[in-house]
Order: C-alpha cells, then structure tokens, then sequence
C-alpha cells in the first residue's frame, strides 16, 4: 500500500491511497485503501490523512476520519489524535499499521505501531527525508 | 506560501537484514523521486490534488510497494487493486477497488472524482470505466514481479485453505 497527503500554497489539504491488497486474497476481499474515511480522508477544517496497515482494523476503526474528528472536535494536536487512534485504539486489539497526516497549519506527522514503515516528507523549501524502519 | 507533503509505501514487519543495503538505498531512491514528484508541483504553486496524485503515481510505478507495478498476488494468483483520492477543499473524493487493468489506479480514482457523480466504482465496471476515459490500459499480468511471486507461493505453501466460505483463510502481508 502506498499513499500522500498535502498542502498546498494555498492551504488546500489532499490525500490519497494506492495498493494492491493482501497476498492470496480471495472472494474479492477489499481493505481500507479504498474506502473514505477508512483509507483515506482529506478536511481542510481539519487535516489529510492516508493509512496503511491491516485493511479491516482500519475499516472497522473508520481511521483516517477518526483521525480528522479528534482534531476537528477535541482539540488535540494532530500527532496526539494519530498516536490516540494508532496506540489506544487499534494496537490493543491487534489493529497493526500506520498513517501519515498534515493538517491545515501545515504540521506533519507519520506514526506506525509496527517494525517500520516506509514513508518520506518535505516541507516548503525544506530538504527531503526518507525512513524505513 | 508554505506548503508540504508526506508520502509512505506501506508499514508491517520487516525484520532486519529483510533488504540489503544496496535494496534499502533503493527504496530510499524510490521514496525521494515520490516526494519530489510532489514537491516540484507546490513549489510551482499547483494544487495538493495534483501533488497526492503525483506522488502516488510515482509508488505505483516502482516495483518496491505493494501498488500498481509490484502489486500482490491474490489466491487465483491475479492482482486486484484499490485506490482513493480526496479534495480537503470541497470533501469530493473518488475511488476504485478491484481493478484489473489500470496501471495507476489512483488517476482512476481520480477520474471518478471528477468525470463521474459516483465515489466508489469497484471491480469490471471499474475497468469499463477507466477504459470509457481512455485511460492507459495493460494485461493483468504486466502488475507481477519475481519478489511478490515468491511471496505468493510462500503464502499458498504454508496455507492450504478450503475451498468452503469461511474457511480459515491465510492472509500474508
């Protein structure tokens, strides 16, 4: 699975999300990627998430809007909402995975509560940062 | 006139020593020409939907990510695919799932946004669709890759799942 988030000049937030599923998938099993709101999710009220991970925890767990609701409603910084819904929600119930995120002042996060993921990011005039583990 | 961008090609388990250093050097190659993609585009003052969409194609396109070229093998040993693309600007979005034939899913995707009044198009209809936009079109088979097939056979090897619904039914990656 691959995906991105973005603001741009001036201050629209986008997202978007790309797999191509499980290994030995069968009976047209379909994840999160595809799914708004699960897979992908863009507010500019709020912020622009992309996930990765195991597609039904993330469908279950609604987690890119989850993400855009904790900051729209209660206020937390966005990488307290990403590490809220990563950590606290899915983690303890096995949901494994990531998510990246920019919200509408521009700030950055990538979280994942597994071994790695591969993720990269650029800020305005900024140089490029890549991580795999 | 700030901007930025984030991109990722997917988070699980990688036990170390999984990649060389010269396969992680590779993957950092790939990674970077993505976010540059994006990048080029707000630094000229295009839109973050032109960014996102930018940048992903750049992931589907390298046989590193689970995306586009270098996309999984599903049980009957074909690729299906899925992809989702949001405006934060006006909460349009478009997505396809199950797609066979589309080398960029995520430009589908964004065709149904904006060339259709549906969200979500899924399986042969989608294809009908991307095809009805004439959009680039390639065999089902040009998404496989000697890496994803081993893995595949690994997954078929150590799991010899029924046939009957419900069955439990091994998932790998």
């Amino acid at each position: 699975t691959v995906g991105a988030v973005a603001i741009d000049q001036a201050g629209n937030l986008a997202a978007a999300t790309s797999t191509g599923g499980m290994t030995n998938k069968k009976y047209g099993r379909v994840g999160d990627s595809p799914l708004i709101g699960c897979g992908a999710y863009a507010d500019n009220r709020s912020c622009a998430v992309s996930t990765t991970g195991h597609g039904e925890y993330f469908i279950r767990h609604v987690v890119a809007h989850e993400v855009c609701a904790r900051y729209r409603y209660l206020g937390e910084s966005l990488q307290q909402c990403a590490q809220q819904v990563l950590f606290e929600e899915l983690q303890p119930r096995g949901g494994e995975g990531g998510l990246i995120a920019i919200d509408h002042t521009g700030a950055v996060t990538l979280n994942f509560n597994t071994e790695g993921m591969y993720r990269g990011w650029s800020e305005s005039d900024g140089e490029i940062f890549t991580g795999i583990y | 006139n700030r901007y930025a961008i984030a991109i990722h090609g997917g988070a699980g388990t990688l036990s170390k020593g999984m990649l060389t250093e010269d396969q992680e050097n590779e993957v950092h190659a790939a990674l970077r020409q993505a976010v540059m993609a994006g990048k080029q585009i707000l630094a000229q003052g295009g839109t973050s939907l032109d960014a996102v969409e930018a940048a992903v194609r750049e992931l589907e396109n390298s046989e590193w990510f689970n995306a586009g070229k270098g996309s999984v093998y599903n049980y009957d040993g074909d690729h299906e695919l899925d992809a989702s693309i949001m405006d934060g600007a006006t909460l349009k979005a478009g997505a396809v799932a199950g797609v066979r034939n589309s080398p960029n899913p995520v430009s589908v995707a964004r065709a149904v946004m904006n060339k259709s009044e549906h969200v979500l198009l899924a399986g042969e209809g989608a294809d009908r669709f991307a095809r009805a936009m004439g959009l680039p079109q390639v065999e089902n088979s040009w998404f496989g890759t000697p890496m994803r097939h081993s893995q595949w056979r690994q997954a078929q090897d150590k799991a010899q799942p029924s046939l009957e619904p419900g069955a439990e039914d091994y998932k790998f990656g």
